[in-house]
């Protein structure tokens, strides 16, 4: 039974879209199957598995808006045991169309209820914001990636993050943990990250992760190749902060 | 009668607070009267301007949703000729609140009305999304900046928005322009960034603007003393950059 996987954070630019390809891509590597639902009308998950948006016949739009089965619209990806059910541009309308439907906040969860026997991991990546995109990605989730980039105004959001999580949970889907914060964008030479991270780590001390990501440029180039940068140069610090943010997920998920 | 001009990009994390932000503020600097709009829930530009998202009363909420005023609402700040319109928590729920409501995308042209006859310049802050709030924001501005971070993926979601802005212009609001758009946080020790700045420049030859603004560890300090890098330093690479912008904005605009 997959461990579905929310990475969600509306502060935008944090790193959600490129933990959700390199994570994914870290667990297919180890052999897991895996996949990866992009959520985000931006669709750059999709592009940065090498997919272009306007090609997408079928995607998540369809599987939320008109129901079709989520295991007609995934997609085998150019690495092993990696699958992606894609976003398309037509997801942008999604947020006020979710509005006046049946069960709104509960269509990503229902979607996923045969798919999930298929695959060990399944992680969404979700837009900037708490609209109703995020708040179905949140409500199927078993568990909650928290992207944290070292600068100020990521620590502003987080409150407001963890009250909706909270608002959640009571609400939706009463077994959403979080599977941990990560610090993302890491640059050592910046006193301002090093306190960022000593003050995440003092106020929520049993759940950020070990593995830090440092600001690394292959990060940043290979979404221009359509492959994440596990694949694309494995050797690199960002590649190698993936890697063993993949190892630390699946040591904690089998202890837990 | 005052420009209106919405800083807009649903990428996240491409610098539209800190353009926002330091913008308005030389602006003000330059002896403008101006406004900033903050229309992001999560009250970026308004803590950069040294206010606590908590503390504040009345905000954009209460105008857009309870139709206050916005005279009674906005507020002075720290820096002489700027004013601040802040943002609150209940904003994350103005877009599903706002779908129900008669001339839903209208409610910020109507309520900059009044208000635009004592400004000479008002920017609105919006948050990374196309939602109704983005929307409001287009619906009342008389153009556009578009800040574009020089990465890949700031390139994907360029045309999704000038799509958006067509869309806006066709059929909430005629007169929309393109102000202009904004190479954010360039590295020149980055050769993706040489690209993505040649491409911008030869797609859309007449509408970016001169001033590039480089990628600088003051810009992401100030917001943490609730000042922007205009004050806080204004001798650094950073605040240097936005001053020219500012001057290339009022050039522009005294032309035109
Ligand atoms: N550790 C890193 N080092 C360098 N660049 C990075 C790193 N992580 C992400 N980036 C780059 O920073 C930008 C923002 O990252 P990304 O798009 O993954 O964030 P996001 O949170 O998904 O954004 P959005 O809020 O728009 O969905 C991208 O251009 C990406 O390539
Ligand atoms: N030129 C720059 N150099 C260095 N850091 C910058 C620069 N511009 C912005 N930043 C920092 O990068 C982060 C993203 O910038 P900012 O919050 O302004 O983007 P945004 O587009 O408003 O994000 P959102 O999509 O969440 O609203 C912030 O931490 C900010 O301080
Ligand atoms: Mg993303
Ligand atoms: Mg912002």
């Amino acid at each position: 039974m997959g461990r579905v996987l929310a990475v969600a954070n509306q502060k935008g630019g944090v790193g959600k879209t490129t933990t959700a390809v390199n994570l994914s891509a870290g667990l297919a590597l180890a052999g897991h199957r895996t996949l990866l639902i992009d959520l985000d009308p931006q669709s750059s998950a999709t592009s940065g598995l090498g997919l272009h948006p306007r090609e997408v016949e079928a995607s998540i739009y369809h599987v939320l808006i008109d129901q079709r089965s989520a295991e007609d619209v995934a997609l085998e990806t150019k690495i092993a045991n990696l699958y992606l059910l894609p976003a398309s541009r037509d997801l942008i309308g999604a947020e006020i169309e979710l509005v006046p439907l049946e069960r709104r906040e509960y269509r990503m969860a229902e979607a996923l209820i045969q798919i999930r026997r298929d695959f060990e991991f399944i992680l969404i990546d979700c837009p900037p914001s708490l609209g109703l995109l995020t708040v179905n990605g949140l409500t199927a989730a078993d568990a909650v990636v928290i992207p944290l980039q070292c600068e100020y105004y990521a620590l502003e959001g987080l409150s407001a993050l963890l009250d909706t999580i909270g608002f959640i949970r009571q609400t939706l889907n009463p077994g959403l943990e979080i599977q941990g914060l990560l610090l993302t964008m890491f640059d050592k030479r910046n006193s301002l990250a090093h306190q960022v991270v000593n003050e995440v780590r003092q106020h929520f001390p049993d759940q950020v992760f070990e593995s830090i990501i440092p600001r690394n440029v292959r990060l940043s180039e290979s979404p221009s190749y359509g492959t994440p940068a596990m694949v694309y140069d494995r050797r690199s610090r960002g590649a190698e902060a993936y890697a063993a943010l993949t190892e630390e997920l699946i040591q904690n998920t089998v202890r837990s």
